[in-house]
């Protein structure tokens, strides 16, 4: 449903946020 | 804050009252060594301990999760989410999810018509990546707590002296007791 498929979303924009950060935190 | 006019439990059938203290506890805990290697910080102050409230564990438990993570996502290095429960002044608890992230008005117009997919995961995206954590977080948060009579206020900016852009988000919580 709708909201499961936003709860989805909610994890794969996290997973995508915290690799991001890891990447960034390695160049610092 | 001041308390919205109605907070009133829905009356249903079997509903098993929770501590959100004893979950607000169990999840800054659960996060917190992922902000630490993130080198961010989660703060949880409890003016008042086994505050009760009208809302099934689950439901507050995968509320509160989408709403203290997509918090700490949206800070910087060095940055910190601040969470404080409380008792309404008007009967329930109050609590208030403060970070120190963007403004996510600005945020959400600004990268509001990108698509959700598979291009997310592309470096550049981060932005794209906040704002759809943030809109859908906080809709799957808001679908489950007014589903149990609670009320959800966003200020973003949460200061407003700040650059533009920036000011950060608080996330107010108003929920009922049993």
């Amino acid at each position: 449903d709708t909201l499961q498929q936003l709860q989805d979303a909610v994890y794969m924009t996290k997973a995508n946020i915290l690799h991001y950060n890891e990447e960034k935190l390695k160049k610092i | 804050p001041m308390p919205p006019p109605a907070l009133a439990p829905v009356h249903k059938h079997g509903l098993r009252p929770c501590s959100v203290s004893d979950v607000l506890v169990d999840l800054v805990e659960a996060v917190s060594p992922l902000a630490h290697k993130q080198k961010r910080a989660v703060e949880l102050n409890e003016l008042i301990q086994s505050l009760e409230v009208a809302i099934e564990e689950p439901a507050l438990r995968q509320a509160l999760s989408n709403l203290i993570e997509g918090a700490l996502l949206r800070t910087q290095v060095g940055g910190k989410v601040e969470i404080v429960s409380m008792r309404a002044p008007a009967g329930g608890t109050l609590v208030i999810i403060d970070d120190d992230g963007p403004d996510m008005h600005y945020m959400t117009q600004m990268h509001s018509l990108t698509p959700f997919g598979a291009d997310l995961c592309s470096d550049e995206m981060v932005e794209d990546n906040m704002a759809w954590n943030f809109i859908a977080g906080l809709t799957v948060a808001r679908e489950i707590l007014e589903s149990y009579g609670c009320v959800v206020r966003v200020i973003s900016p949460r200061t407003k002296d700040a650059a533009l852009g920036a000011g950060g988000t608080r996330v107010e919580l108003w929920l009922p007791s049993t």
